[in-house]
């Protein structure tokens, strides 16, 4: 269960900086 | 949107955001983009934090849209002057008074304010040393000034 929610949470985590990227144009 | 302990950092940022809405959203828009990349780096791992966050990146998306005409969003170097020049202006502003011994919580307020839009300029890049030192002593005279006046003393 622990490395379940720690994988969301890196998946999250990377949705949250490509969201970022995306709004600042850098992707 | 509460901001969680973690992120208690950018609570201030995140309010002037709310405070400038409708008065300024350029102003808005940029301290909810300093509040969103100083708490990524801050806690983006705990379930409150990640909440937060991600509702803070719905609305700037969304204020991404809305405001798509306007030069200050769609260009940062227009909007790094947008900011740099509402952060002096605040700042002279309660200089002005400073110099001329108007003490009152309004020009407090606009010295605290510009030290956190001096903040959130470190979005576009480095600091310059000039906005460092306006920073710095912003942030100082707000305290000094917050402080003599709640113990009823006369600012020097």
């Amino acid at each position: 269960i622990g490395s379940i929610s720690t994988s969301v949470a890196s998946a999250e985590q990377d949705e949250l900086s490509q969201r970022l990227a995306r709004l600042r144009d850098q992707i | 949107m509460a901001v969680p302990a973690q992120l208690k950092a950018v609570q201030h940022h995140i309010r002037t955001a709310q405070e400038h809405e409708k008065r300024d959203p350029v102003v808005a828009y940029y301290c909810r983009l300093y509040g969103m990349q100083t708490g990524m780096k801050l806690d983006s791992k705990t379930p409150e934090c990640r909440k937060f966050l991600m509702k803070l990146m719905d609305q700037l998306e969304m204020m991404k849209k809305d405001l798509s005409d306007n030069d200050s969003i769609t260009q940062e170097l227009v909007g790094h002057a947008h900011i740099e020049n509402y952060a002096l202006k605040m700042f002279l502003y309660a200089d002005n008074e400073d110099r001329s011994g108007r003490f009152h919580k309004n020009m407090i307020k606009s010295f605290y304010t510009a030290s956190l839009l001096l903040d959130v300029l470190s979005v576009f890049g480095e600091l310059s040393e000039e906005n460092i030192q306006h920073r710095k002593y912003a942030r100082w005279k707000a305290t000094y000034i917050h402080n003599c006046l709640k113990n009823g003393e006369a600012p020097q």
